[in-house]
């Protein structure tokens, strides 16, 4: 039997949102820690991973391992049927082809359910090294997210170049470039304002809009994200999912030929 | 010119 209960249904639907431009379904890995998440995109460029610990739900109950392939739209669909602060509880039969979930009003007065389809999707889980990463960048998310957007507009690519003075974004196309510089704060009011940059050693490197674009619909889940860049290996793009867990993205840079 | 590694060239398969 799995039973996992969330008091407000919309931090499901962002975790969805965050994951379902890069992602068409993926399997959900649950066990007596908690959720966890591991899935290429579909060009295999990126790497989504979720992981939320049963401590964050306000019920949970895996009494077996168990794996569950989704469709994230049809899981979209449910969710949408959902109000922001339903209760939700995700339930499965140990062996079971079929998920549930079930959305329950603050006053009760509404209870629906919906029971999706599992699938059988073929797992190709990659290990993911520990780093010791040259760069390590906080900022807010919604900055982030807005740079990502802004460059997008001139190219492809964008350039993230990490010294000690700053972290500077940059992008080239047909009409132009455009860089964007941000200095690491020294006094900030709220602490999620704060950009705050760790560097061992200064790292540029080159990443395409695209996938840096789907990332950032992750912003809703967090104040802040932090990226990680060392040279010639994968930036990692990191949303902490308050009091319930993170959702990391990684990235393949692209080099030159 | 750049070219797009997929990450699959720096994660192996477990």
């Amino acid at each position: 039997m799995f039973e996992a209960r969330l008091i407000n249904s919309v931090t499901f639907k962002k975790v969805l949102d965050a994951i379902k431009d890069l992602l068409n379904e993926a399997s959900f890995d649950c066990s007596e820690a908690g959720i966890q998440l591991q899935a290429m995109d579909n060009s295999h460029v990126s790497l989504v991973s979720l992981a939320l610990r049963s401590d964050g739900f306000d019920k949970y109950r895996c009494d077996r391992n168990l794996t569950m392939g989704m469709n994230l739209a049809s899981m979209s669909k449910i969710f949408r049927c959902s109000s922001n602060d339903d209760t939700v509880t995700i339930k499965a039969q140990d062996d079971a082809d079929t998920v549930t979930f079930m959305f329950e009003s603050k006053k009760q007065e509404k209870i629906s359910d919906y029971e999706m389809k599992l699938m059988n999707l073929d797992q190709e889980h990659l290990g993911i090294p520990d780093t010791d990463f040259s760069c390590v960048i906080r900022m807010p998310a919604g900055e982030f997210a807005r740079i990502v957007r802004d460059l997008s507009q001139f190219g492809e690519s964008i350039v993230i170049s990490c010294t000690k003075e700053g972290v500077k974004f940059s992008t080239s196309g047909d009409i132009g470039s455009a860089n964007v510089k941000l200095a690491q704060t020294s006094s900030f009011e709220k602490e999620e304002e704060a950009v705050i940059i760790e560097m061992q050693e200064p790292v540029t490197l080159t990443f395409a809009c695209q996938y840096l674009n789907s990332f950032t619909k992750a912003t809703p889940l967090a104040n802040q994200v932090q990226l990680s860049m060392s040279d010639n290996v994968p930036l990692v793009v990191e949303y902490q999912i308050p009091d319930l867990g993170h959702l990391r993205y990684y990235l393949a840079p692209k080099i030159e030929e | 010119r750049t070219k797009q590694n997929r990450i699959s060239h720096y994660f192996k398969k477990t």
